[in-house]
């Protein structure tokens, strides 16, 4: 059975797709994990961001999650230049898809029931979130094993923290108690920045200390670049600074879940 | 009557808070234009970026947008510590408000008619936007004179502009006529990033040439540590980067917009 991580945050712009691209292409390329990475951001960033890698194929996500009978996220999946990596990319459509779901009976309960076949097939999946609260994002966490949160290094990402934190108290009540928090992930910390860096990260240590986790992303501008060739970072340049943080990253998440 | 500018971007973290913040303090301090500010961002983080600065008042803006009998912005507005700046800030009940309207006969009009009062006792009215192409950023839309769109030089920013831009035509057509692009805004560009920056902005000049703002704001890290001040740039640190390129756009902005 795989593990389900939903990357979210209410916060707009803090490396949500960013951290779901490179941290998949991770575990795929150096732990050998099957991963299912899922774009649920009718932005369709992954899409965009692995644009070299992924080969075409799959329903519409949209479609795949608003037929009658038993969604199969499988349906909407496509493998892509690396092995044990494949995609469900965020069509167009999905936005729509978002609104018409929004009055449908069960809503918040539909991905995870759209996942069940696909837990059999991968060993981790990894959903990324838009910058809202909405059905999907609920439906993400519902669904969700463990629940990751970038934040970046300013006072409005923090509050980000702080909104997405309070959603999964009702979810965790009502819809899934299973999930819990892997933590919370710095991202573009810029070590120009320092006292900024060391306000936020002293808050952050403040109130979520445990779930801080203890290694961050560093500013690293080959990790846009990688997303204007539509590569990964290991695939764009394997020698950066972007390639060897999600990589650490990588690693202490393979620590943290043990052997699925 | 008052020019409405919306600031929207479908992309998260591109500037759209920080860009109206310290615009609307720049009119108000230095065109002496009377301002208000809206959040329409469930985030709220006009409110926490001017926390240092706000009076407290005004009407919760959730209940004033719920009201059966037409609503009046201006119920929901406070005056700042700064002169000729008000500001209407998002409440914790926005979230659900978006949800109770999205199904309201006449939604997307509704911001239109609560700023018909506004308008006549202001000069300029800005509306910050979520990152979401929901209801509020519709009714925003459908409100506004003029568009202005922030992009970080990154390449999802850019399919962020696109994206807003695709939003655009349907809503001239059929809600507001009047809706005119004022320019995308290039924010966040860092020095230091030569070939990313100009990939970008070659994109960017191909793509939407007379549309790109002659001017962009730099990274500055004293705009983030204004917000966590709870003040604008100007009342934070006035000789800094951040403070001359948001003077620099509002200049500007005067100069495009005549005298209103
Ligand atoms: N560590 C980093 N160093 C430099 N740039 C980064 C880093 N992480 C992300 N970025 C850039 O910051 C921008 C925002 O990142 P990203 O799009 O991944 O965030 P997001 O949270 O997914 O945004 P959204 O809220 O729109 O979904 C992108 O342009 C990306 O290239
Ligand atoms: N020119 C800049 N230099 C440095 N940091 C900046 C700049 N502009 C914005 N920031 C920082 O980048 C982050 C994103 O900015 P901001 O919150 O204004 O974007 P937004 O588009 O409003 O985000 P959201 O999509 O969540 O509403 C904030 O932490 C802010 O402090
Ligand atoms: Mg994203
Ligand atoms: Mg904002």
């Amino acid at each position: 059975q795989a593990t389900v991580i939903a990357v979210a945050a209410r916060k707009g712009g803090v490396g949500k797709t960013t951290s779901s691209v490179n941290l998949a292409a991770a575990l795929a390329r150096f732990h050998k994990r099957r991963v299912l990475l899922v774009d649920l951001d009718p932005q369709g960033h992954v899409g965009a961001s692995l644009s070299s890698m992924i080969h075409p194929g799959g329903a519409p996500l949209s479609d795949t999650l608003l037929q009658d009978r038993g969604p199969d996220l499988l349906d909407a999946a496509t493998s892509t230049r690396i092995d044990h990596l494949h995609v469900v990319c965020a069509d167009p459509g999905l936005a729509e898809a978002e609104e018409r779901l929004a009055t449908r009976i069960g809503k918040e309960l539909l991905l995870r029931e759209a996942l069940r076949v696909a837990r059999t097939h991968h060993d981790i999946i990894l959903l990324d979130c838009p910058p809202h609260a909405g059905t999907l994002t609920v439906a993400a966490l519902a669904a969700a094993d463990r629940l990751l949160v970038p934040c970046d290094p300013g006072p409005l990402g923090v509050r980000g923290v702080e909104a997405l934190l309070e959603l999964v108290g009702p979810i965790h009540e009502r819809l899934n108690p299973d999930l819990d928090l892997l933590g919370i992930l710095v991202t573009r910390l810029d070590g120009r920045n320092t006292s900024l860096n060391e306000s936020v990260l002293d808050t952050l240590q403040d109130r979520f200390a445990d779930a801080l986790i203890p290694l961050a992303i560093g500013v690293n501008t080959r990790l846009a670049q990688a997303q204007e060739a539509g590569e990964d970072i290991f695939a764009h340049a394997p020698a950066s600074r972007g390639a060897t943080d999600y990589r650490a990253l990588a690693e202490w998440l393979v620590r943290q879940i043990g052997d699925t």
